[in-house]
Formats: structure tokens, C-alpha cells, sequence
């Protein structure tokens, strides 16, 4: 289940979207104990100026990516502007049955966005 | 044949060499399996924070419950073949059994942080003469004479708690790779005359770490 974007098109300035990823739909619903699934969410959205540079709470913004922002706003050209992509990522921990009937429980770094930013 | 396309890969990222086939043989998820995993799920450890105050976030690659480093952790069960009749031999031995574990699931590049042995027995009703517990020796079973030397001995003072054995630093050196399979000899030896003693599970709680899975801890933010 994706939050569907606005008007169809990438919408909007550059933030984090809803992914909910049902582990029953990919099929591994039987050997997958926990949990049923897990809100992987996805980056989308503009980055042009202001949304390039996010407020005191959002990550930290880089220098390269407002100099494009900039470029871009006075001649856009070839370059384009900066991609919005995951700025901050959060583990997630998977309990499941393996091919030997063992029961196993892996962690997992980087599967949540937790936020977006603009590179 | 492993799965074809993304799913390969993804499981591939997931460090998993294929997905499990068919339904897996239903069988209850142990306690201890359950509890390291709320403690670790973001969700449930969401949940956790709105009723408890926060406390240190959790470390990456390291099992607070246990102590030791590590971001995989498997219940293996025994496949050997258990002997009911706790009767003694003629020598008025008890019986030995011999518990395989099925290891080769692990990768080479984990290594081993704790491997628990638990050994459930069928609880006994304080027989005449079992006073004074019992003492639990594990050895390795060997090919051809069957039973190497004695690891380890430990005292069991009752068989209605599950009884634990720590094998890393016996059997195993710490941070040796994973052998394929696991196989001991384990004997229950009253230590007053007495009745022996029914084996009902034997399970193997093995902690390792796959380091090409761990990231540096990130900086904190200026």
C-alpha cells in the first residue's frame, strides 16, 4: 500500500511517503512470523528552493545540493536538481522459519525511511 | 532452484541464500524467541516508549538480553532420536542420547557469540533415593567410537526447570566459524542410586554476528 501522490506526478516538495510492505503480499507470509509487515515508506517530491532547504529538524542539508537547487533556478540545464532520496533510516527486526524448521530472528539496518532529504 | 528475478535479490540483500519451501512443520515459537523480538521490533519498541520512559537506544549488532554481540539469532531443534525407557542398562547405567543440530543454515562469515544447550526433561516426581540431584556430562559424539572425550560436567539439582549449558568456551573456542552440524553425547547420572531420567527436548540457542551486516555506529549529529 503506497500513499498515491498528488495530482498523479511526484507532487509536492520532497518528504517522506506512506509504503506499507505486507509481507503476504510478496508470498512469505508462511514462513514469516513476525512482523506481518512493516511500514518501509518512500521518498518523493521536489527539490527545488525553498524545499531544499529544510527547517532546523529536517536532516542536514548539503551545500552541493542547494548550489544545484540554484543552478537550476537561474538557467535550468541538463544537470536538473537535486533527487529526493532517504536521509534517515531506521532497522527492523524479522522473525521466521528457515528451511531447516529453525526458528530464527534476523535484524535488519536501513528499512525504514524515517526522512527524506534532498542530495 | 533459488527464486528467480528481484525476489532472489532481495532475499539475497536479506542475507537469506533462499526462501524457505512449502509450509514450514507448524511448531511453537519458544518464549525466549518472542521476547528478543518485541524488544528489538521498532513498532513494538514504539509502543514500549509511550509507556515507559526512553531509555538507551539499542544498539546495533549487540543482543541486550544476552549480553553478547550479535544480529542473528536461532532455536535449533535436536533431530536425534530419543530413548523413553529411562531404564538403566545391565552396568545400572542410565541411558545416553545423542542430539544432532542441524547448523548448516549459518553462513562462514557469521561467528559465534553463545551457544546454549536446554534441555527439557519429562518432570519426574521426587523418585526414592534422587536426593542430591544429578550431574549432566556432554561430550562430543565421534565417528566410529561414538563418544569422544567429556567437555564439560554440570550439576542438576532439580529437572523441573529446563536445564541450560553454555557450550561456547567448551565446545566451541569463541569466534570460530560454524561447524555444519553438532552432534553430542549427553548422560544423566543421578547422583544417589535412583531412576533415571526421560529426555523430552533438547534445543540449541545459537547467537551469531554477521559483521558484513553491521554499520558503524552513525555520529551523532552536531
Amino acid at each position: 500500500e503506497a500513499e498515491p501522490s498528488v495530482g498523479g506526478g511526484p507532487g509536492g516538495s520532497c518528504r517522506t511517503r506512506r509504503l506499507y510492505v505486507s509481507f503476504r503480499e510478496v508470498g512469505w507470509h508462511r514462513w514469516v512470523i513476525a512482523p506481518r509487515g512493516f511500514l518501509a515508506n518512500y521518498c518523493q517530491g521536489q527539490c527545488s528552493l525553498p524545499a531544499t532547504l529544510p527547517g532546523p529538524r529536517g536532516p542536514p542539508t548539503l551545500n552541493h545540493a542547494v548550489l544545484r537547487a540554484l543552478m537550476h533556478s537561474a538557467a535550468p540545464g541538463p544537470a536538473g536538481l537535486p533527487c529526493c532520496v532517504p536521509a534517515r533510516l531506521s532497522p527492523i527486526s524479522v522473525l521466521f522459519f528457515d528451511n531447516s524448521d529453525n526458528v530464527v530472528l534476523r535484524h535488519y539496518e536501513d528499512m525504514v525511511v524515517d526522512e527524506c532529504g534532498c542530495r | 532452484p533459488g527464486a528467480p528475478g528481484p525476489a532472489a535479490a532481495l532475499l539475497q540483500a536479506l542475507g537469506l541464500r533462499d526462501a524457505p519451501q512449502g509450509a514450514p512443520k507448524p511448531r511453537p515459537v519458544p518464549p525466549m524467541m518472542w521476547r528478543l523480538f518485541r524488544r528489538r521490533d521498532p513498532q513494538e519498541a514504539r509502543v514500549r516508549q509511550r509507556q515507559t520512559p526512553p531509555g538507551a537506544p539499542l544498539r546495533p549488532c549487540y543482543v541486550e538480553e544476552l549480553g553478547v554481540a550479535g544480529n542473528i539469532v536461532r532455536h535449533v531443534l535436536d533431530r536425534g532420536a530419543h530413548t523413553w525407557t529411562p531404564e538403566p542398562s545391565a552396568t545400572g547405567q542410565c541411558p545416553q542420547w545423542t542430539a544432532i543440530f542441524d547448523l548448516s543454515a549459518v553462513e562462514p562469515a557469521e561467528l559465534m557469540s553463545r551457544v546454549r544447550l536446554e534441555l527439557r526433561f519429562v518432570a519426574e516426581e521426587r523418585a526414592p533415593g534422587t536426593a542430591g540431584g544429578w550431574e549432566l556430562s556432554v561430550a562430543r559424539a565421534t565417528q566410529g567410537v561414538g563418544v569422544g572425550p567429556v567437555l564439560l560436567r554440570q550439576a542438576v539439582v532439580s529437572l523441573r526447570m529446563p536445564v541450560r549449558v553454555e557450550l561456547l568456551g567448551t565446545a566451541y573456542a569463541h569466534n570460530t566459524s560454524v561447524p555444519r552440524s553438532l552432534q553430542l553425547v549427553l548422560a544423566l547420572s543421578p547422583l544417589a542410586t535412583g531412576t533415571c531420567a526421560c529426555l523430552a527436548e533438547a534445543s540449541l540457542l545459537l547467537v551469531t554476528l554477521d559483521p558484513r551486516l553491521c554499520h558503524p555506529l552513525a555520529r551523532p549529529r552536531r
